[in-house]
């Protein structure tokens, strides 16, 4: 299995839809301070089920909707989709038959987020699942943000423990 | 739980001082309990990198903690080893010694893991095949660009 | 005591709209109190990058935290600017083109105040008149050495 | 006034006696990972009179003596000296006509720290004093260590007010 494409649309400064292709297995991202390079990171934390406002960098969770530049005005909505490549069925249950499946969250800002999978609605709780098993997650080891290592290294030995409870 | 934990902690630990000297080229590193009764302990990083004595994370140089840090993400994503690893500006803090290490792990992981790296570090940005560019023409719109190698160091910003 | 923190608060904050647009070639900030008592108050750092909306500074990417920060520390030591001053690895996670722009506000303040600063980029350090190299031949004893401008490029690991 | 020279021995990876000359406005020190150079950062901070051991990124006080390596053997004692340049008088008071400035504090594993004013001994209180209305001190604003950004930028807003009340 692996991550074919990230589709965004009015996800933070990602206002027009926008098509990430992904096609081999060393990609760099590269652009100047402020661009957008970690708002692509947060998008797939987002669409893998994080809730939590801090984990997004942001103050709400309507603060993942694009809020506007000098030249644009704010949109209603954001929604993000990951497409993965599942050839090899390591994705397993009901879905090892399929061999590509995609994960798809959309949110408004006067109402819930709603996810689908492979185009049918589900819940939240289905998306998660999924990724069990597969050491993928939104606060897995497989997503090592801008902060991440400058929390391992100043952790005190109670919160050390904490981080391999979390993994275990 | 008590034995999960001690697994987790056991094979994290196993896999630590295995990493810590590929990555240091040299040095011993190791988890350490500071109570004998798993579920009240904390855990200690102790980390000793070549030609210097044994200590704590916090008693090394700014550049040592982060390669060590890295040691320890990485012995922990190796107990389930995900399909795609995304790391966000993980080599700011090291020099180009430290760079080029970090960058023949990520290659050796890259046989089984796809890994999506954001860095301004020039011989980082070389070792991927491919590259993905990000601007902002307009002031506050993101943007997808394609780059070429020479395109990518001036846009990440290595001059 | 509440008069000075006032009269500190005040000009710290007149200190950082001036030096916050030198610093990203233009946008705006502004320090706000959380309270209108100031001995109980917090004080929330507002920055808004060219071409952005206005945010706290958690809203914004590292790089641009980073100049922020930049900003804001050097509005604090305008207030009583010492002889010299110690940077350590100010820069790191700055693209070139701000640390072109950092490099600028540093040169200014160096008619009045020296500069000793610790940095692994080349154009960094390609602004410094006087060249300190350190090395750890021996592993784990410090020693200096006589660098040019060539050879500390190559230490400091940008190729 | 400007720093002339920093003399170390025996102050953490400094175990041989090193004078650093500052010969200009502008010093860049440069070198790879873990060779050196925030120390000499804490040897100034340190011999300006700092006594948390956390603020000199050690345990306990007497880790900032050389205590080893594969090859040599920890050392009894360590001390710093600053040699500064003060023709133009800045620092006032009774100091303001030498022209040159130096303080020096050496510890010993066994005894406290020792303060000495251009080679005279003093308290510690007299090196603090000296550099008041200055802008200098072990914790101002003057020297920004690796650590001092990320703890800006992390600042919660009641934080912020302390660091002000701090500069005020
Ligand atoms: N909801 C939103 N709507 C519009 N813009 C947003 C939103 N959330 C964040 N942004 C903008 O996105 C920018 C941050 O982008 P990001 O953190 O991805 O930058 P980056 O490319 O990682 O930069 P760096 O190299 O400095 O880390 C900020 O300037 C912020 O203003
Ligand atoms: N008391 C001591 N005795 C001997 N060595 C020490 C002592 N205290 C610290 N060190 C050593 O000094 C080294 C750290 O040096 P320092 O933090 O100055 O590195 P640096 O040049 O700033 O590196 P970086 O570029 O990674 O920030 C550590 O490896 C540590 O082992
Ligand atoms: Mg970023
Ligand atoms: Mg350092």
């Amino acid at each position: 299995m692996y991550l074919k494409k990230i589709k965004l649309a009015g996800f933070k400064s990602f206002v027009d839809p926008t098509t990430v292709l992904l096609p081999s297995n060393l990609i760099s991202v590269v652009g100047p301070n402020g661009c957008g390079k970690s708002n692509i990171i947060d998008a797939v934390c987002w669409v893998m089920g994080e809730n939590s406002p801090k984990y997004l960098r942001g103050e709400s969770l309507a603060d993942v909707i694009f809020n506007g530049s000098t030249t644009r005005k704010p949109v209603g909505q954001c929604s993000v989709e990951l497409i993965f490549d599942n050839q090899d069925g390591s994705i397993g249950g009901e879905y090892a038959k399929y061999g590509e499946i995609s994960i798809k969250r959309i949110l408004t800002r006067d109402s819930d987020s709603a996810y689908y999978l492979n185009g049918t609605h589900c819940r939240r709780k289905d998306i998660v699942d999924i990724f069990l098993g597969t050491g993928l997650g939104s606060r897995s080891y497989s997503i090592i943000g801008q902060n991440m290592i400058a929390r391992i290294i100043e952790a005190k030995p109670d919160e050390m423990r904490v981080y391999l409870e979390e993994a275990a | 739980t008590r034995a999960r934990l001690r697994d987790t902690y056991d094979k994290v630990n196993e896999n630590f001082q295995t990493l810590f000297p590929t990555v240091f080229g040299g040095g011993k590193a190791y988890l350490e309990l500071t109570d004998d009764n798993l579920l009240e302990a904390g855990v200690s990083v102790m980390a000793c990198p070549p030609g210097k004595r044994n200590s704590t994370i916090h008693l090394l140089s700014g550049g040592e903690k982060t390669m060590t840090a890295i040691a320890l993400i990485f012995s922990i994503f190796q107990l389930n080893p995900a399909p795609f690893c995304l790391l966000d500006e993980a080599d700011a803090a090291l020099d180009d010694a430290n760079v080029l290490r970090f960058c023949k792990l990520i290659k050796t992981m890259a046989e089984k893991t796809q890994f999506i790296f954001i860095s301004h570090n020039k011989l980082a940005i070389e070792m991927a095949e491919h590259l993905l560019g990000v601007t902002m023409h307009e002031p506050g719109v993101s943007r997808l660009v394609s780059v070429d190698i020479q395109e990518a160091i001036d846009l990440a910003g290595n001059e």
